[in-house]
């Protein structure tokens, strides 16, 4: 995935069997954005794998103030690239606990 | 606690929280 300067990674072991998962987002180089993050800090959140969309989250981020509008497509980049991660290793191993 | 927490009217829950030093790209 190409290098978006915003970081998305798993809050918690993904033990591939529940459909919502706890992702951290934040910004690595804000040169990257165009427009000013609200603040530095990392921004927790759940994720439903089964029911939500990226986009969903990145324009719930905007409305709550944490990036600028003209940012939604790299921050829904970032989460949509991470989450196909998060997919493509739950299909190749399956529920890790049978 | 610098854990600051954002819920967006869809419910969504948002806790920011300091980045650890060592996960900051240089500037």
């Amino acid at each position: 995935a190409e290098d978006t300067g915003v970081r998305v990674e798993l809050a918690e072991e993904d033990h591939g069997r529940k459909s919502s998962i706890a992702l951290r987002l934040w910004v690595e180089d804000p040169k990257k954005l165009k427009g000013k993050p609200k603040d530095n800090g990392a921004i927790e959140f759940t994720f439903d794998l089964e029911k939500e969309t990226p986009d969903d989250v990145a324009q719930e981020m905007i409305d709550s103030g944490f990036f600028h509008e003209s940012d939604l497509k790299i921050i829904a980049k970032s989460i949509r690239d991470r989450v196909a991660l998060i997919q493509w290793r739950r299909d190749r191993i399956g529920p890790r606990i049978q | 606690s610098s854990f600051t927490q954002v819920v967006h009217s869809a419910g969504r829950r948002f806790i920011v929280s300091p980045v650890p030093e060592s996960r900051l790209k240089e500037q």
